[in-house]
C-alpha cells in the first residue's frame, strides 16, 4: 500500500483502498489543515470521505468540491487527489492558498461514487452509475448526477433503470446524493460548490435542467470565463464556457443546479480535458498537466468566492 | 471483467439539425447496445459513441447511408484499457 505520501505516484490512477489509504498519509502530513471526515456509506457500505481543510473556526463559510461522482471519469478523481495534496503543499506557501484557508474551509470529495468506482477496478471500466439495485429491473444503478432534487424527472434523464442518466424512483434516493446533501444542509454555510467531471473540456453553471438563465447569469458567466483563462494560461487547452442547457443540453436532477437553488451561488461544474483521442480513457501520463491546469481555474474561482462574499 | 474487444468509439461530427436528429435516433435504438459518451445535442459538440464489435458495420453503415461525417477514435477499446491496466498494476508494485 501506499504507506508514504512523498512515494505516492501521482501520475497513475488507483484503486478506492490506496486512494483512502493515501488520505491517511495526507492528513497525517497535515495534522494541522487537513482531516478525514466520514459523511456516510454508500449503498455497498463503503465508507464515503470527505477531506476537510480548514485552520479553524466553526463552520466557516466554505467551498465544496467534489470528483468522480460518474465513476468511469477516472481523470477526476485522479486531479482531485492531485490538488487535494497540491492545497495542502500550498498553505503557507502560496499567498492565495493561505488566504483562502484563513478565511474559508473546504471540503473536497475525491471519490464521491465509490461503490461505481470500486466497479470500474473490478467489472466493469465503463460504468458510471451508482450500484444500488431497482426492484422489478434486471438493470442496476442510477445516474448520480440526475438524483438531485432540481427539475428530477424532467428533461435529460430518464426512467429506464437499465439508461445510464436513469434518474432513480425519488430525488435523493441514492444514499450517496443524500450524504452529500445532508452534509451540505447541516453545516449551512456553503458558499461554493464545484463538481468535477471529464470530458469535453467545459466549465458551466446552472441551469441544466432549464434553459432559462438564472439571476446570477452575467456574474458566473464572467467568472467562469476568467477561471477559463486562467486555466488554458498553462498549455493552451480550450474550455467552452456557459449553462448546462446552452452549452450541452437539457439534464435534470443535477447537482449544481440543486446547490444554486438552495443558494449556493457560486455554483460550477468542470468537464475536464481530453486530447480527442481517448475520452474517459485518458491515459495516466497527462493526469498530472490535467490536474494542473484545472487547479488554476479552480484556484480563480475560489478566490473569487472568498474575495465576494454574500 | 467486462471485456470490450474489437469495441470501438467513434467520434461523429453532425453537420446539420437533421444529423442532430438521426443519431438522437440512433440513441434510441437499444438493439446496438451503444454507448454514448457525449450525445447529440448541438453542431457544435462532437458525438463520441461506443460500439460494441457486433453492431460496428450496422452503425457505419447507418452514418455513411446518411453523409454523417465519423471517425474511429479509438479502434480498439481492450487495447487501451490493456494498457491502462498494465500502468496501474505498475505503479501499485
Amino acid at each position: 500500500q501506499e504507506r508514504n505520501a512523498r512515494s505516492f505516484n501521482f501520475g497513475a490512477y488507483h484503486t478506492l483502498d490506496t486512494i483512502y489509504s493515501w488520505m491517511d498519509t495526507l492528513v497525517a502530513a497535515h495534522p494541522n489543515l487537513v482531516s478525514k471526515v466520514q459523511i456516510g456509506t454508500t449503498y455497498e457500505n463503503r465508507p464515503m470521505y470527505v477531506l476537510k481543510f480548514s485552520t479553524g473556526g466553526n463552520k466557516r463559510p466554505a467551498i465544496w468540491i467534489d470528483a468522480g461522482i460518474h465513476s468511469r471519469e477516472w481523470v477526476s478523481t485522479a486531479s482531485a487527489v492531485w490538488m487535494a495534496d497540491k492545497m495542502a503543499k500550498d498553505y503557507g506557501v502560496d499567498p492565495s492558498v493561505t488566504s483562502l484557508l484563513g478565511q474559508m474551509d473546504v471540503y473536497l470529495s475525491i471519490v464521491t461514487n465509490p461503490d461505481g468506482y470500486a466497479f470500474t477496478h473490478t467489472s466493469d471500466r465503463m460504468w458510471r452509475k451508482t450500484r444500488s439495485v431497482n426492484p422489478g429491473s434486471v438493470c442496476r444503478g442510477v445516474d448520480p448526477n440526475r438524483n438531485w432534487d432540481a427539475g428530477f424527472g424532467g428533461p435529460g434523464a430518464s426512467k429506464n433503470p437499465c439508461s445510464d442518466s436513469y434518474h432513480g424512483p425519488l430525488a435523493h434516493s441514492e444514499i450517496e446524493v443524500k450524504n452529500v446533501v445532508d452534509l451540505v444542509q447541516s453545516h449551512g454555510n456553503f458558499k461554493a460548490f464545484i463538481s468535477i467531471h471529464a470530458y469535453s473540456q467545459l466549465l458551466m453553471y446552472p441551469y441544466g435542467y432549464s434553459c432559462t438563465s438564472v439571476p446570477h447569469q452575467a456574474e458566473l458567466d464572467s467568472v467562469g470565463r476568467s477561471a477559463v483563462q486562467a486555466l488554458s494560461s498553462l498549455y493552451g487547452t480550450t474550455y467552452k464556457v456557459g449553462s448546462i442547457c446552452k452549452i450541452i443540453y437539457q439534464a435534470s436532477g443535477g447537482s449544481i443546479d440543486w446547490s444554486y437553488d438552495v443558494g449556493i451561488k457560486y455554483s460550477f461544474a468542470f468537464e475536464l480535458r481530453d486530447t480527442g483521442r481517448y475520452g474517459f480513457l485518458l491515459p495516466a501520463n497527462q493526469i498530472i498537466p490535467t490536474a494542473s491546469e484545472t487547479w488554476l481555474g479552480l484556484k480563480h474561482i475560489m478566490e473569487y468566492v472568498r474575495d465576494h462574499p454574500y | 471483467r467486462k471485456l470490450f474487444i474489437g469495441h470501438q468509439v467513434l467520434r461523429i461530427n453532425a453537420e446539420s439539425e437533421e444529423h442532430i436528429q438521426l443519431l438522437k435516433e440512433l440513441e434510441d435504438d437499444e438493439g446496438w447496445e451503444l454507448d454514448f459518451w457525449t450525445h447529440p445535442a448541438s453542431t457544435d459538440l462532437p458525438v463520441d459513441v461506443h460500439v460494441p464489435f457486433a453492431s460496428l458495420h450496422a452503425v457505419k453503415d447507418f452514418l455513411q447511408a446518411h453523409k454523417i461525417p465519423f471517425h474511429v477514435m479509438i479502434n480498439n477499446l481492450q487495447e487501451l484499457l490493456d494498457e491502462e491496466q498494465e500502468g496501474l498494476e505498475l505503479s501499485a508494485m
